[in-house]
């Protein structure tokens, strides 16, 4: 369902270039589990980035379930970000003058749902996450490991058939890791894709295939050989 | 340095009334290094920030150095946040549109250091978190973990008496989160006092002393026994 061709990123700042990614080839196939580990800095978020078309290449290619992306207009990809792709980011990202509930029902007012339904797909994400009786929070109203829970929320309420978090689990304990991370199990079971980058062994071990960047490019791409 | 009693920190929203703090009794004597944990939402950042002098409790009684800060005015807590305290925020919360070193600069303009002191100390302060060849990029050119780390230097620069750190290491890779624990062990040897949110048990495991929060109360407080 995902497949790059010699993917680079490159920033111009003035006289400096920055090759974040530096010619990245990955296949990766429907229902797959995939932890993405690598240093600070390594190209992880810049590549899931181009995976979850939040940002082009520099030069390379990338095919979405058989479809390039370079060639699709803004309107595709806006539709295939909403429908196809639930993305959770390093920085959580929430609207900061709203509440958790409604943050979490923005994908599903892009997709056109109505108000008394997306009410109670919202309300159930959040509940999935622990997160119930924190709904009429605004993100400021909300600790770290909160907020970071509400952008996974927000992240699976549309049932997106290809998942990419960035660092979910990055400001939890190990307790409310281990929901999250059953969620995400549970979602696998009935057919996600799942890209997961993440620093920590433990959460990376619930995947079945583990890929390592350094410097920009892969370094290893090793399926589990333990369940 | 450090002492409370009977600490409570509630907020009010609308209807609600959300008790982050209940009545925390601690002592924190000089040049320890502490580590809290705790589940997501039990009060750990909220409990930083009070120790930090960035918010005031709601009851209860705190005396940092010996003194009552409930009873110090606004430029007396501003001058001890900026000479006794460097804090490494959860989220960062760096200025977006200037560069890593100015955003280390900060509190040294705060403090009057001139312009020369203040590049060399800045520069320093980011050669020590391994971001020497990222200083003149702005927030958004930086990856999640050199984020963290410019937050980090920035709470060094000025060489505080007193660091608290809110999960300083949530987002590095584990070769970068020893490197970071180092400068601070580093510190530590030099009679800093160092109090830090983690989630992570090797992380802790740097400190002499584990504190642990549940629903806003203190549950356990020891000292390791293992050096
Ligand atoms: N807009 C930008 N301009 C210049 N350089 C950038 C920009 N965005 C990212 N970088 C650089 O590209 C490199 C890769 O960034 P990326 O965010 O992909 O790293 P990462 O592997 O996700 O790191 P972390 O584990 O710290 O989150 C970093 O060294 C960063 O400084
Ligand atoms: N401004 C606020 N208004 C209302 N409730 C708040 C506010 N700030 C925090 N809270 C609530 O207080 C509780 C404690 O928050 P705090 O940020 O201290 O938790 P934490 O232990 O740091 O959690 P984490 O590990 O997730 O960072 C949380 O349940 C949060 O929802
Ligand atoms: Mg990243
Ligand atoms: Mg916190």
């Amino acid at each position: 369902v995902i497949l790059t061709r010699d993917l680079k990123k490159e920033y111009e700042l003035g006289a400096e270039t920055v090759r974040a990614l530096r010619g990245v080839d990955m296949q990766i196939e429907k229902n797959e589990f995939v932890a993405i580990m690598g240093p600070s800095g390594s190209g992880k978020s810049t590549l899931l980035n181009l995976i979850g078309c939040l940002d082009t290449p520099t030069s390379g290619q990338y095919w979405l379930g058989g479809e390039e992306v370079s060639q699709l207009d803004d309107n595709e990809l806006a539709r295939i970000r909403n429908r196809q792709i639930g993305f959770v980011f390093q920085t959580f990202n929430l609207l900061p003058r709203t509440t958790a509930l409604h943050n979490v029902e923005l994908p599903l007012i892009y997709a056109g749902l109505p108000a008394k339904q997306r009410h109670e797909q919202a309300k159930a994400a959040l509940d999935a996450v622990g997160l119930a009786d924190r709904m009429t929070h605004h993100p400021n109203e909300l600790s770290g490991g909160e907020r970071q829970r509400v952008a996974m929320a927000r992240a699976l309420v549309n049932q997106p058939s290809l998942l990419l978090a960035d660092e979910p689990t990055g400001n939890l304990d190990s307790a409310t890791s281990r929901e999250i991370m059953d969620v995400l199990v549970g979602l696998h079971d009935r057919g996600e894709t799942i890209l997961l980058v993440t620093h920590e062994r433990d959460i990376a071990a619930y995947s079945d295939r583990l890929i390592t960047l350094r410097d920009g490019v892969i370094e290893t791409d090793q399926r589990h050989t333990i369940g």
